[in-house]
């Protein structure tokens, strides 16, 4: 899975 | 994205819209905590810094995150002006200080990274799980709520309860666990149990919400 930069929730 | 993170997103937009919507139908911001709408602005405006170098990352988050900056800053708004005369100062007394204090202590103890965006993110979250008591301590007071107020808060307590399952499936699908968010979200979600409760027994069967 791609992993996102950061918080990826609001 | 799973479908329990839509599904808590959603529910947060629509408690929102609800909020602003009890205030129009009524023409009165009455057993609304002007603290607890305080509180939430300082939450997504801490939380949401990264809209300034993310905001092409993704669409979705950057506009939700617009939309609660602005629209809770609209509602703030309309509580202080067109609908100030409702404002209850001797109600509305839950000293918030005290959650802005321990919300900012545990964000110094426990962020991921010790960079001042880091900081502000954890200390977000630990308020947030908070920022819903000089609201639910008002409706103590008071001993009763409009049902449309009643609504407000049963969505608004959703969308975190809704976020504990998604952050489950991450968990055991994606292998992404964020312990902080967790933790803070069910203590979040716990402190909703006494409404959640009414709000079952009472409101869903046509009752008018009062605390026994």
């Amino acid at each position: 899975a791609k992993k996102a930069a950061g918080h990826d929730e609001l | 994205m799973n479908l329990f993170r839509i599904l808590g997103d959603l529910s947060h937009l629509v408690s929102i819209f609800i909020l602003l919507q009890k205030m129009r139908s009524t023409r009165s911001c009455a057993g609304i905590s002007l603290r607890t709408q305080i509180l939430y602005l300082m939450v997504y405006c801490t939380r949401y810094l990264d809209i300034f170098w993310t905001f092409n990352a993704s669409l979705y988050n950057s506009s939700m995150k617009l939309v609660f900056i602005l629209s809770t800053a609209y509602t703030i708004y309309l509580m202080r002006t067109v609908y100030k005369t409702a404002l209850d100062p001797q109600i509305d007394t839950f000293a918030t200080y005290y959650l802005v204090g321990g919300a900012g202590l545990l964000a110094v103890l426990f962020p991921y990274k010790y960079t001042v965006y880091e900081v502000l993110w954890s200390f977000s979250i630990w308020l947030e799980s908070v920022a819903i008591l000089p609201q639910l301590f008002m409706l103590q007071r008071t001993g009763e709520a409009e049902t449309i107020t009643t609504h407000y808060l049963f969505a608004l307590g959703a969308y975190r309860a809704l976020y504990i399952p998604n952050w489950l499936y991450r968990w055991f699908l994606e292998g992404h666990f964020d312990p902080i968010a967790t933790v803070a979200g069910i203590i979040q979600t716990l402190l909703y149990s006494d409404f959640f409760y009414i709000y079952y027994t009472k409101v869903l069967k046509g009752k008018k919400f009062e605390l026994p």
